[in-house]
């Protein structure tokens, strides 16, 4: 089973500004 | 055919041919007749002056032949001939044909460092004791355990009137010393300069009384200086570079006018002089083709069991490592490159939520994945888990 990609779009980074990806 | 390599390319020592070292070179006299003019000698007219150049222009090119020194009215009677050689030599023979009496004394010395300091290579004398205060080489005891400035008899009137001094560089070294094997011996054939003291005229008789054959002047020609241009085993012939000097045809992976040193990035072993066994060229790094710059770490050569010491030095294409063999943090190694590839170290690209770090395992490529994380870069949830909202946990188990 290939599961799909992970989609940035859904993470809440309310908590964790700090650890937000540049993109 | 390459002297300094096999028919297979295999490396072997090589040397250039012997040579008369002094030939055409710029010779230098401390006194030379013709200033002032004399009947039998001007330096301004070239059918009347005995330059010194005349000791070391090619013979029969010139006439007259002999260079002569200026009449010498009182003591001293010295007069140096000095002949820069251009560069080092390996010295066989040192030979100067006397177009007079040859003088009763006489000393040959050898400069290494372009005339800065010079040793003596032999004396040459009917008086060593009274002129140099040394033993004639005839009386001396057993030979020491390396080569020393003996003193030799002073060459002898032919019967042509002129003399011939003739001196073998190894004169004056213990026999069995082989130069491959014998650095002392090295060292003492080695001259990038040599110099002819004539120090006593000869009297027709004796040796004694010089003054009373006074004025006396000094005449010689073909001044020789046999040997081979010195490039310790790592060159065939020696050429003039961009600036006229003289300079070895470096091969084995050397440079420098004598190829004493190992070109900069070969220097996986340290610099040795080629024997007529072994040809101990200088090898290069082995950096895969990642590194331009290496240096010899000793401790390493040791460890190797004195095979290999080089590290190389700013690996690029993101390489690492004393041979630029591994990838740098944070790549892997391809496995459908070869190492040499400019792309055989792939970036990681570890996901920047589903990985716990950025640096992955350099054989497989395989990021640390969060829990419930999978794939090579942990950018997917692992079967049985789904995709949450929170980017510290970011798989959860399917409910």
């Amino acid at each position: 089973e290939v599961m799909p990609t992970l989609d940035m779009a859904l993470f809440d980074w309310t908590d964790y500004e700090d650890l937000k990806p540049e993109v | 055919a390459d002297p300094c390599h096999d028919e297979g390319g295999a490396p072997r020592g090589c040397v250039p041919g012997l040579v008369n070292a002094a030939l055409g070179r710029e010779a230098l006299a401390s006194s030379t007749c013709g200033r002032p003019a004399t009947r039998a000698c001007d330096a301004s007219d070239p059918r009347r002056a005995h330059p010194a150049a005349l000791l070391t222009s090619p013979a029969g090119s010139a006439s007259p032949l002999c260079w002569r020194s200026d009449a010498l009215t009182q003591a001293p009677f010295n007069v140096t001939l000095t002949v820069p050689l251009g560069k080092a030599f390996e010295l066989v023979f040192v030979s100067l044909r006397f177009c007079s009496a040859p003088p009763a004394s006489l000393a040959l010395l050898k400069s290494q460092d372009h005339g800065r300091s010079w040793a003596p290579l032999g004396f040459f004398s009917s008086h060593c004791g009274l002129d140099y205060g040394r033993p004639p080489a005839a009386a001396r005891g057993p030979a020491g355990p390396g080569p020393e400035a003996l003193c030799f008899p002073a060459p002898q009137v032919q019967p042509d009137g002129g003399g011939l001094l003739a001196f073998s560089v190894q004169d004056g070294s213990p026999a069995g010393l082989d130069l491959d094997s014998s650095p002392v011996l090295q060292d003492w054939v080695t001259a990038t300069d040599i110099r002819v003291v004539l120090t006593r005229p000869a009297r027709p008789g004796d040796a004694g009384d010089v003054e009373s054959t006074a004025p006396y002047s000094y005449s010689a020609t073909e001044l020789q200086v046999g040997g081979r241009c010195k490039c310790n085993g790592h060159a065939s012939r020696c050429l003039l570079d961009a600036q006229g000097r003289l300079t070895c045809d470096c091969r084995h992976g050397t440079e420098g006018p004598d190829c004493g040193r190992c070109k900069p990035f070969y220097c996986d072993r340290p610099w040795q002089r080629a024997t007529a066994r072994e040809a101990h060229a200088c090898l290069a790094c082995s950096c895969n083709g990642h590194a331009r710059r290496c240096r010899f770490n000793m401790e390493l050569y040791r460890l190797s069991g004195r095979r290999s010491g080089g590290v190389c030095l700013n690996c690029r294409h993101n390489t690492a490592g004393r041979h630029c063999h591994y990838c740098r943090e944070g790549f892997y190694r391809d496995p459908g490159r070869a190492l040499s590839d400019r792309r055989a170290c792939r970036a990681c690209d570890c996901h920047p939520v589903g990985a716990a770090g950025k640096t992955c395992n350099q054989t497989t490529g395989q990021c640390p994945c969060k829990d419930g994380v999978a794939g090579l870069t942990c950018n997917r949830c692992a079967p049985g888990f789904q995709q949450s909202r929170s980017p510290v946990a970011p798989c959860v188990k399917t409910p």
